[in-house]
């Protein structure tokens, strides 16, 4: 907890993909 | 070397070659230690850089030369500042952070404007119980104020340069600035204002580049559009 590293980085890759706009 | 040295260099608000060294040599730091070591750079580091990055962009002429330079090296550290959940939280406590990163959006630097409408599309996207995308919104919505234009006029500015990684992190911006609205009525409108603003030629013209970035940020902006359209 509090550690985790790269966050920005799957974020960004998420945005790349589309796999951060898929609908739940 | 340590964090605090950093914290002691940046305190002296050092100029031009020295503060870009400063910057550069930071931004590896913060990259290749581990979250201690961006701990211990922490809150004032940040609000070092932020300090730093408020005086460039107001004072430009006292920054003639490495202005840009700098500020595009403080927009790198800033993400690897906010690369871990500790770094994150801190940036987003700050009420300074999001408003200068929205006025870093500068057509007339594509190179930077690419990384920063890139960190703000991750800042929208973030689970948060803030509604960061509203945050960033706000923030477009009141810097387009302050400069007496419209509010997606950068970005699209930003899209109608030759830069295909910038006209992909401006797709990215809208996509993720229209996805987190939770009302339909929301995401019309905003749609609605950016193709009425001139999106829409300009879609007509990106469409015809070949670029596989690209195709997936207008496949988002269309399979998006199509669903609110049958929602409605």
């Amino acid at each position: 907890e509090g550690d985790e590293t790269g966050i920005m980085d799957d974020l960004m890759e998420a945005l790349q993909s589309g796999a951060a706009f898929r609908r739940k | 070397r340590s964090a605090m040295m950093y914290i002691q260099e940046l305190r002296m608000e050092p100029r031009d070659t020295q503060l870009l060294g400063c910057l550069e040599s930071l931004r590896v730091s913060l990259n290749n230690n581990p979250v201690s070591w961006v701990q211990n750079f922490g809150d004032e580091g940040l609000a070092l850089l932020l300090n730093i990055m408020r005086k460039i962009q107001e004072e430009k002429d006292e920054y003639p030369n490495m202005g840009v330079k700098c500020q595009h090296e403080i927009v790198r550290c800033l993400k690897a500042f906010m690369n871990n959940k500790y770094g994150l939280k801190t940036m987003l406590t700050s009420a300074e952070g999001i408003p200068l990163l929205v006025r870093a959006i500068n057509p007339r630097v594509p190179h930077m404007m690419v990384d920063v409408v890139k960190l703000l599309s991750a800042i929208c996207i973030l689970e948060h119980p803030d509604n960061l995308h509203e945050r960033v919104l706000e923030a477009i919505t009141e810097e387009a104020e302050k400069q007496d234009i419209e509010r997606f006029q950068p970005l699209l500015s930003g899209m109608n340069k030759p830069n295909i990684g910038l006209k992909n992190g401006c797709m990215q911006l809208i996509n993720a600035l229209i996805s987190r609205g939770e009302e339909l009525d929301y995401r019309i409108h905003i749609r609605s204002e950016l193709l009425r603003l001139g999106l829409r030629d300009l879609l007509t013209e990106i469409r015809t580049i070949e670029n596989e970035e690209l195709r997936v940020q207008l496949s988002v902006f269309d399979d998006q559009a199509e669903d609110d359209s049958e929602e409605l």
